[in-house]
């Protein structure tokens, strides 16, 4: 099937005289001058800006959203570089209509995202000997190897500007860096204290080949979970600006000391130097702290996959220890039994949320009284209703139509669309709770779908179950398995756009690196937990994404042996509307059906005990065992 | 939602230098 000619109003037209721009677009003319000046003003004829802040963060506070105050481009996935004459944007498919619809025309759009061809077009724009310049906070130790590669064999110098030339541009309009109070999760809700954490970390570093002497740690999620502390410096993301400098006798926390109350000062231990005791320093003094502790007889072990170039910089090279991800990362990846029941617990609360929303809509979209926006909204609020909510784990993907063949797009109060009988929906949506962070997608049709629509949606299902049941050995990677989830959709040539699953964990980031399927994931161990989430777009059409949350669990093989498999912890059901049994193999269809089983046994006691009998009878339906 | 695709620069980048150191 051709996708449909959209009729391209909603986006830019530059090549037009004059160029034709959506109300959606951001005049950034005036943006772009102010930072040229001081491009000018530091000698640089080029100028890198990431979409990240310090942290490697994927989701950024509104102060670190430079790439989106420069480019009007809102995407959560994008570089931009300004040169003296031209400013480009590189972003992935999932975000291509979006850049269409929020650039002005002093933009190129590059529809790729590796490093590889940002350097060849710099390359390009920029003459030989001059300056290409970055933000080193803004690069992680990685992706500065990168970039210095590509432009190692040219007469062009990366330079490291400590002062971010997008923030003196911004001046007094960039929002203020955030100051809510910090707190300890109660205890409850934690898997261990973060004493106990803290004696796995440095067991895990003298038990590490190199010995390093101290870890530092720079992505958000690590010194949250460590502490077993949360705020809210970030939208979505329970996070606080902080790093953390974990030695064998001392304890660092880089942070602004007036956001504790004097009870979780103490919850630390701050009054004291002892080695289980938290020593508080400014988040500003991070690199003068971590050179003057790299100044003794040291070896600093980091992950350098979230610490970045402006931290490295100042360690000495011969006492460095380097590995891909920091032992926190690794650690946090597998969840010890009680970390599972909460997250397990949540998911079933979750549940409820969710199905009450699909009942609500089933009966109110027939009457033409929802669109995208008032459904995200009640969702939302469905979830905030839950206990031990603690709001979205992410802005709510709710689509319907061709909105949602872009796979991130959300509505707005102002442009949205009305869901209807006639079309699909996609609810994408997640809830952030203290004992666990969620994230589901479904997608349904009220009405009568086309067969395509059907045969797709089949085939996403199809994707999900075959990698949802999958018995691999353990230690495998995600990539390995990763084509399990397209196979379906592969052999009759469709496919989609984005990565097949991301961790997930205890009331952190809802994307919780680094677990998942791509080729820089972590193997596959037991009490892990991912997301299983293939999709289909249909461009000007619809859009599919069937998601759920998946614990990694040990497979019982005919033969013994070391094996892993998943077990689904999201409970919702698809929606039988658009499943073609007559595709479904007798292995896909009995699974659906145990899955389908599973959902009855753990959320259906939970609706009764609420008295919500109306979500109990349309789970009842709608979780009946198909057959072929 | 969704993760994007990581690009495979640096993957490829690591595999041609352990090629390369490994040929020399």
């Amino acid at each position: 099937p051709e996708p449909k000619y959209l009729g391209r109003e909603d986006v830019r037209n530059c090549s037009t005289s004059p160029e034709r721009l959506p109300v959606t677009a951001v005049n950034t003319t005036m943006r772009l001058a102010a930072l040229r000046q001081q491009m000018e003003t530091w000698n640089l004829s080029a100028y890198i800006i990431p979409d990240t802040d310090a942290h490697m963060s994927e989701y950024i506070g509104k102060p670190d959203k430079r790439r989106e105050w420069i480019s009007g481009f809102t995407g959560s996935a994008g570089t931009a570089v300004v040169t003296m004459g031209k400013a480009a944007v590189w972003t992935d498919s999932r975000y291509w209509t979006q850049a269409e619809r929020q650039m002005d025309c002093n933009w190129e759009l590059h529809k790729e995202v590796s490093i590889s061809s940002i350097v060849a077009w710099i390359l390009a724009e920029v003459p030989d000997g001059q300056n290409v310049g970055f933000d080193p906070f803004l690069f992680s130790v990685d992706s500065w190897k990168n970039y210095d590669q590509g432009f190692q064999d040219s007469s062009r110098h990366l330079l490291s500007v400590t002062t971010n030339l997008v923030d003196v541009a911004w001046g007094s309009e960039r929002p203020p860096v955030p100051s809510q109070p910090i707190y300890a999760l109660p205890k409850e809700f934690t898997g261990s204290t973060w004493q106990e954490k803290v004696s796995a970390v440095r067991s895990y570093m003298e038990h590490h080949a190199k010995t390093p002497t101290g870890v530092l740690l720079s992505a958000l999620d690590e010194t949250a979970w460590l502490f077993n502390l949360r705020s809210s410096d970030i939208p979505y993301n329970p996070f606080f600006y902080s790093y953390a400098l974990l030695t064998n006798s001392s304890i660092r926390l880089f942070v602004n000391k007036s956001r504790f109350s004097l009870e979780t000062l103490q919850y630390l231990n701050t009054n004291c130097t002892l080695p289980m005791c938290v020593q508080l320093e400014d988040y500003s003094q991070v690199r003068d702290s971590v050179k003057a502790y790299a100044s003794g007889d040291v070896k600093i072990l980091i992950g350098v996959s979230y610490t970045t170039y402006g931290v490295y910089e100042v360690i000495p090279k011969e006492k460095l220890v380097t590995d891909t991800y920091s032992p926190v990362m690794l650690i946090k990846a597998v969840k010890n039994s009680k970390e599972q029941a909460l997250l397990k617990s949540s998911h079933v609360r979750d549940a409820v949320a969710v199905i009450q929303y699909l009942v609500w809509l089933e009966k109110n979209v027939p009457k033409g009284t929802v669109d995208e926006f008032s459904g995200a909204e009640y969702i939302d609020e469905l979830r905030r209703n839950e206990n031990f909510s603690s709001g979205p784990s992410f802005e709510t993907i709710s689509a319907s139509g061709l909105n949602a063949a872009l796979a991130h797009y959300s509505p707005t109060k102002e442009l949205h669309r009305k869901l209807s009988s006639d079309e699909m929906y996609l609810v994408d949506s997640g809830g952030q709770y203290w004992d666990g962070t969620t994230d589901i997608t479904r997608t349904v049709h009220w009405g009568t779908p086309t067969a395509f629509q059907k045969e797709a949606y089949t085939r996403v299902l199809m994707g999900n179950i075959d990698l949802s049941r999958l018995v691999f050995p353990a230690a495998t990677s995600g990539r390995v398995i990763e084509a399990f989830a397209r196979r379906a959709l592969w052999e009759v040539g469709l496919n989609y756009g984005h990565g097949t699953g991301h961790g997930i964990g205890n009331f952190l980031c809802v994307h919780e690196w680094p677990v998942g399927f791509q080729y820089n994931n972590i193997a596959m161990a037991k009490g892990m937990f991912t997301s299983i989430e293939p999709g289909y777009y249909h461009d000007g059409e619809f859009g599919i994404r069937l998601e759920d949350v998946a614990l990694v669990v040990e497979a019982k093989t005919k033969y013994p042996g070391d094996y892993l498999t998943f077990e689904l912890v999201s409970f919702v059901p698809y929606d039988r509307n658009l499943i073609d049994v007559r595709l479904l193999s007798p292995e896909q269809l009995q699974y659906l059906n145990r899955y389908y089983q599973t959902i009855r046994e753990n959320v259906g006691p939970e609706l009764q005990r609420r008295q919500l009998l109306e979500e109990f009878a349309w789970l009842e339906q709608h979780t009946e065992p198909l057959s072929a | 939602r969704a993760p994007h695709i990581i690009s495979w620069t640096s993957l490829w980048v690591a595999s041609a230098l352990a090629i390369l150191s490994w040929s020399s």
